[in-house]
């Protein structure tokens, strides 16, 4: 071995590059066969498909969600303690973290680059603003505007289907009805109005802002009884700018009459009800209403978690098995349908407007979407066969708040995130 | 990572951002 290692003669020869990009573009041309079989649309729907620059066909060809496993599972490592501070601070300095507000802040405690990418912020970083609709989450706002004629415009000169980002309107679902809402029974109603967000317990009026001091001009003093004497859900109200009223003994709640809740929340608009029997199936707007959208594109360096942008009512989450493009400003540039093209979680509900939706759509490198509330979501798993690209499984948020018939949140509470791969 | 958000609001509703600029957790992005 020796003598061979020493003594062959080697020899150069040039790889014709352009052998490699042919041979991506065939992988593409026989995946997008495939495809089509998959994602055609019998009724003559739009079909979803890759369109773009010759370049972006060849990144199409690539095994994205595989890379974004692989890229994953790489970051999952557990990283020597000694090696944590200077390589989280040679991450931070490249992509513009900034240290001072992470918690905790002992960067030693960060096993992986995973688990530092996922990190929290300390309490009171982030202040909610007084206004209707706030940021989900740090990062840049790519475009926003009036959707027309269900198409939202991704670039200048290119737009994508509201019906495809949020999976209604699809072939099989019963006829399009409005989003309005049945009529409550009161004796409906007379369930437990509680409901439970990451382990912090609210009523009705805290979920919908009825009792925070900016919306109702009362201020109600936080006092630490034995019914709420839980620190993490005193400091999370704080963090949050609500103020949880803690003068009230919970089993007082459970006596009030749950009516006043419901004018309560009819106050805020929201109205409570039973389940819903149509699915969602189109998007109306109530006459003097508009649909508004607005694309916020998260960086590498960002803080990668999400929070409630309003106080409303998720109902529902459809998920939608994608690819794994970048999402980066430079391939929204390039890739038409990239938002429709991607694996993405859609959040519908309703806030006191009327529709609500939230969209996290993954990226190759960060393809795992986390709902706090929904444990059961997986994303960026393996290609399952029974859920080929653009279809979508979808659950609902009814146990969560029977009065309300999904998953309340109050505006700014956090909502889940993005985890690398 | 990119987060899509489709809302109906009133027709007055306004947005307090511009393209291209950043944005944090919890700041305005519109009112009625």
């Amino acid at each position: 071995l020796v003598e061979a290692w020493q003594n062959t003669p080697t020899k150069w020869y040039p790889l014709p590059v352009a052998a490699g990009a042919l041979l991506l573009i065939v992988i593409q041309y026989r995946k997008r066969s495939t495809a089509r079989e998959v994602v055609v649309d019998e009724d003559g729907h739009e079909v979803i498909k890759l369109k773009g620059p010759w370049h972006v066909h060849v990144i199409g060809a690539l095994p994205l969600r595989n890379l974004s496993r692989v890229w994953g599972y790489l970051n999952s490592l557990e990283l020597p303690v000694w090696l944590r501070p200077i390589g989280f601070r040679v991450y931070a300095s490249i992509f513009g973290c900034n240290l001072e507000e992470i918690d905790p802040q002992d960067l030693t405690q960060y096993a992986s680059l995973g688990e530092f990418f996922y990190r929290k912020l300390k309490d009171g970083a982030r202040p909610i603003a007084d206004a209707v609709l706030v940021s989900p989450a740090d990062g840049r706002v790519l475009h926003f505007g009036v959707i027309k004629d269900g198409r939202i415009e991704q670039v200048k000169g290119s737009t994508y289907s509201l019906d495809a980002l949020l999976g209604v309107a699809r072939p099989g679902f019963p006829a399009p009805t409005s989003v309005e809402f049945p009529e409550h029974t009161m004796e409906e109603v007379n369930h437990k109005h509680f409901a439970e967000i990451n382990g912090i317990e609210y009523s009705l009026q805290e979920l919908l802002g009825t009792s925070t001091p900016s919306s109702s001009g009362a201020s109600t003093p936080v006092v630490d009884t034995p019914a709420y004497s839980d620190e993490t859900a005193q400091t999370a109200a704080k963090k949050h700018g609500e103020r949880i009223d803690a003068s009230v003994p919970r089993d007082q709640y459970e006596s009030e009459t749950v009516a006043e809740d419901v004018s309560m929340a009819t106050e805020v608009g929201i109205r409570p009800m039973a389940a819903r029997r149509d699915s969602f199936t189109s998007v109306r707007t109530k006459p003097g209403n508009n649909t508004f959208f607005i694309v916020i594109y998260l960086a590498p360096g960002d803080y990668h978690r999400f929070h409630s942008p309003t106080a409303w009512v998720v109902e529902r989450r459809r998920h939608f098995v994608g690819d794994l493009f970048s999402v980066s400003p430079w391939m929204a540039k390039r890739l038409e349908n990239l938002f429709v093209l991607n694996e993405r979680v859609a959040l519908l509900g309703r806030w006191k407007h009327g529709f609500f939706s939230m969209v996290p759509v993954g990226a190759t490198n960060v393809g795992s979407i986390k709902i706090n509330f929904d444990k059961a979501l997986r994303t960026n798993v393996g290609k399952r066969r029974d859920h080929p690209v653009g279809t979508f499984t979808e659950a609902v948020y009814s146990g969560a708040s029977p009065i309300l018939n999904g998953q309340p949140l109050p505006k700014g509470v956090e909502m889940g995130g993005f985890c690398l791969g | 990572s990119t987060i899509v958000l489709v809302f109906e609001a009133p027709h007055d509703f306004d947005f307090a951002v511009s393209a291209g600029q950043k944005v944090k957790v919890g700041q305005m992005l519109g009112d009625v």
